[in-house]
This record gives structure tokens, C-alpha cells and sequence, in this order.
């Protein structure tokens, strides 16, 4: 919807993601015909104008040109998912703008309109919005490995038990006094790939990989000298403890199932 | 995780540059006050309900 249509209506949700992999915002740019060709162009002035969609994504579209225009919105979409309130419907605002300011530039942004912006009731170029998906019961993570299947090439990412003995440690010794280990859990094991199509598409995507999504902290005591005099203290120590893990691209978010 | 990982990390949280030696005497002599054991569990509660996002 455009901001200036923008009347406040709750879409109906329309599907049950599992993850969003790409996103692409279609606009349809008409062709206005006679009225660009009366558009007079200075010399050195830009006939291109800015199209962007509010904080996400921008690219330049020439006055001339008519058609679909499409628009990467992957990082909104992401970021629309992260939110704790889903439900909420995902807004996109667009605006369009000088292409550059100066004494040159022209007015050739105001010739640019959309076709969702003609005729009330006009269904013809209304904006689109694809949504990429995979299915994380085959490209997600499982929960935790099976502790009788050794751990292979072909392993599904997963949580594996891993015992961190403090005691064990010499630099421990006389300073750590709880606890005498933790279980640290670490994640292992492969990703589905998406299919080839998708990261031909979104070239940013990075390989999907078996990272640790959640952590907890790990309370400790330790033994500090204040005046010569040992003392006891409390110390905690941040994304100690591993307690999910998931697939997920380098700088991606983590994907998340959403309610449907 | 290793090892290098939780001493780095212990020593930043301490504000220390390196580990305190620490004789086997000065552990005898320590005692453990309740205050800081109910510290203790209460962060060991605490971490195990709320984890934390990753990157």
C-alpha cells in the first residue's frame, strides 16, 4: 500500500512462514505516454528519479520507462519476522525523489507515478509482494543430536552435549570454586542449502550454516585478593551455555517460525 | 567453546589482565558467605529461564 493511500484496513494474514529468504516488492510503473514527452529536459539535468521504500531499499527509475520496477525488501521482511507481534501487517513506504539536488536537477520525479496510485478500484498494477520461502522442517535445525548416532558429513544441525571441566583446568586451580564444570553444548552438523535459484536471485545470501541462535549465561564464584584477604564473588559470563541452534546465512538473521 | 574462550571471558569480567594466583591456604581459609551463595543460585535460575539471542 502507499503511504498516501494508507487507510488503516488489517490485511488478512495471508500465510504461514517458515523463513524468509528473499523478498521483492513489485511496482508497476505506467506508461503516461504523451505527458513525458512534453517533460523538457535541461541540459545536464537528470531524467531519472529516486524510488525508495522507506528505510529499506532505493534504485534509481527513468522517467521514460514504464512497467514492473522491482525492489530487494529481503531486510524488511527479516526484520518484519524478528518482531514479537507478527500480526501486525507489514507496511512499506514509498516515496520517490530528485534523483540529485542542485541547480540542475530537474522535476522529472514528480512525472513518476505508480499504477496502484490511479483510478479507485483499478485492480490492474496493483503493488505485489513476493515472499521467498523455505520450509524449516527440511532446512531448519533439529533439536538435539542423538546421542547414540556419531556425528557425520551428513549430520542435521543439532545441539550436541559437550562437558566443560573446570576443575580440569590448571589456570582454575584455587580460583574457580563453582561450579566444578558446565555442560556447554555446542552445535554440529550440516545445512540445507536453498535451491540454486534462490541464491542466483539474492546473491548476498551466504551459505546457511549451524550456528548457535540462543545462549544463556554462566554464573560462576570466584576467589579475588582484596587486601591480601581472599574473597569470594559472584561473576556471570555472557553466551556461555548453548541452548538452541539453528540454520542460518552469515549476517542473516535467525529464521523463525511464524503463527499463522 | 574453549578453553582460551572462558578465561578471556572471566578476566574481562573481572576487569583483571591476568590470572590471580592463588595459594592452596588462601582457598582453606575461604568461606563461602550465604549472601553470595544465594547470588549464585539465583543467577543459575535466572540463566537457565531467559537465554539470550545470538548474532
Amino acid at each position: 500500500r502507499f503511504s498516501q493511500n494508507f487507510r488503516g484496513e488489517t490485511l488478512a494474514p495471508c500465510c504461514s512462514l517458515g523463513l524468509g529468504v528473499g523478498g521483492g516488492l513489485r511496482l508497476d510503473v505506467p506508461d503516461w505516454g504523451p505527458e513525458f514527452k512534453r517533460h523538457d529536459r535541461l541540459p545536464g539535468a537528470s531524467d531519472q528519479a529516486r524510488v525508495s521504500v522507506s528505510m529499506w531499499c532505493h534504485r534509481l527509475v527513468s522517467i521514460h520507462e514504464s512497467g514492473w520496477k522491482a525492489f530487494d525488501v529481503t531486510e524488511a521482511v527479516n526484520f518484519w519476522q524478528q518482531l514479537s507481534r507478527p500480526r501486525q501487517p507489514l507496511l512499506l513506504q514509498v516515496s520517490v525523489q530528485r534523483e540529485h539536488l542542485g541547480p540542475l536537477a530537474s522535476s522529472a520525479h514528480e512525472l513518476v507515478h505508480f499504477a496502484a496510485q490511479g483510478p479507485a478500484g483499478a485492480r490492474q498494477g496493483e503493488p505485489q509482494l513476493e515472499l521467498h520461502t523455505l520450509d524449516l522442517r527440511d532446512y531448519g535445525a533439529q533439536d538435539n543430536c542423538d546421542p547414540e548416532a556419531p556425528v557425520t558429513q551428513g549430520t542435521r544441525c543439532c545441539r550436541q552435549e559437550m562437558y566443560i571441566d573446570l576443575q580440569g583446568m590448571k589456570w582454575a586451580e584455587n580460583w574457580v570454586l563453582e561450579p566444578p564444570g558446565f555442560l556447554a553444548y555446542e552445535c554440529v552438523g550440516t545445512c540445507q542449502q536453498p535451491p540454486e535459484t534462490l541464491t542466483f536471485k539474492w546473491p548476498f545470501l551466504g551459505p546457511r550454516q549451524c550456528i548457535a541462535s540462543e545462549t544463556t549465561s554462566l554464573p560462576m564464584i570466584v576467589s579475588v585478593k582484596e587486601g591480601g584477604k581472599p574473597r569470594a564473588q559472584v561473576v556471570s559470563l555472557p553466551n556461555m551455555r548453548v541452548q538452541k541452534c539453528s540454520c542460518a546465512s552469515d549476517g542473516a538473521p535467525v529464521p523463525r517460525k511464524l503463527e499463522p | 567453546m574453549t578453553e582460551e574462550q572462558i578465561l578471556g571471558s572471566l578476566l574481562q569480567q573481572l576487569h583483571l589482565r591476568e590470572v590471580p594466583v592463588l595459594g592452596k591456604g588462601d582457598v582453606e581459609e575461604l568461606v563461602i558467605s550465604a549472601h553470595v551463595r544465594a547470588q549464585y543460585v539465583a543467577l543459575l535460575k535466572r540463566s537457565h529461564g531467559a537465554p539470550s539471542r545470538g548474532k
